[in-house]
């Protein structure tokens, strides 16, 4: 359960993961 | 008709900048800067090789699928694109990476942070702003959580952070809000960054300096 949106966000959103950039590199 | 010589090669690129100025104003060494100009021909290369990243490489990039649409890929794209011309050029990908660097200010971080999540960019996170971001995700996902559980999640987000109960989230409240709360900047940190020159290794061969440190 998510009890902060900020942290629902921070965690769902892949498109704020910009690890992603370096995969596959 | 090939480029004979690398370095007259980079300079005739559009958005292209010196490594040794960009190393100057960031958190990356020159090796690094130039490391990331490997990372970023591959990105800006993948679909319209013009030497800048449209929106669609980006996504690529990203999700490995130009079509995927994804509200914060579109919120950093835009961000990363402080020209405001629709792409990014190296300069801004340089500037705008360096906020994710391990070394990076905290405060560069938490700003960065805050212009993400004010969508409107209304200098304020509002209530209804969060709401949308959280029912964005929740449409992209499988999730399935209730209008009055999206309202409570809300909700209590805006007991903690608005600590003027105006409805809304100034940068101060949100400094203080992520400083009690430093999960929330675990995106803002890429510890790949760190490590940038030992996955471009091939950056030494098109080096422009002799001792990059």
């Amino acid at each position: 359960p998510f009890y902060n949106a900020f942290e629902f966000i921070s965690s769902m959103s892949s498109g704020f993961d910009l690890s992603s950039l370096f995969e596959g590199k | 008709m090939g480029c004979f010589h690398s370095k007259i090669c980079r300079f005739s690129t559009p958005g292209y900048e010196d490594p040794t100025l960009l190393a100057a104003e960031t958190a990356f060494t020159v090796s690094e800067v130039e490391a990331l100009y490997e990372l970023f021909k591959k990105i800006s290369s993948s679909i319209i090789d013009d030497g800048l990243i449209h929106k669609e490489e980006f996504q690529l990039a990203i999700f490995k699928n130009q079509n995927r649409r994804d509200l914060f890929a579109d919120r950093i794209f835009d961000l990363f694109d402080f020209k405001r011309n629709g792409v990014i050029g190296f300069g801004e990908f340089v500037r705008s990476l360096s906020v994710f660097h391990p070394n990076a200010p905290v405060a560069d971080k938490i700003a960065f942070a805050f212009r993400l999540y004010d969508l409107r960019q209304t200098g304020y996170i509002e209530r209804e702003e969060l709401k949308e971001m959280v029912l964005a995700l929740l449409n992209e996902s499988d999730l399935i959580l209730s209008d009055d559980i999206v309202e409570m999640i809300v909700d209590k987000t805006f007991d903690e952070a608005d600590k003027k109960s105006d409805g809304k989230i100034d940068e101060e409240e949100w400094k203080e809000f992520v400083l009690m709360k430093p999960s929330l900047l675990k995106n803002m940190t890429l510890p790949y960054l760190k490590d940038i020159t030992l996955a471009f290794p091939s950056f030494v061969m098109n080096s422009e300096v002799e001792d990059s440190e």
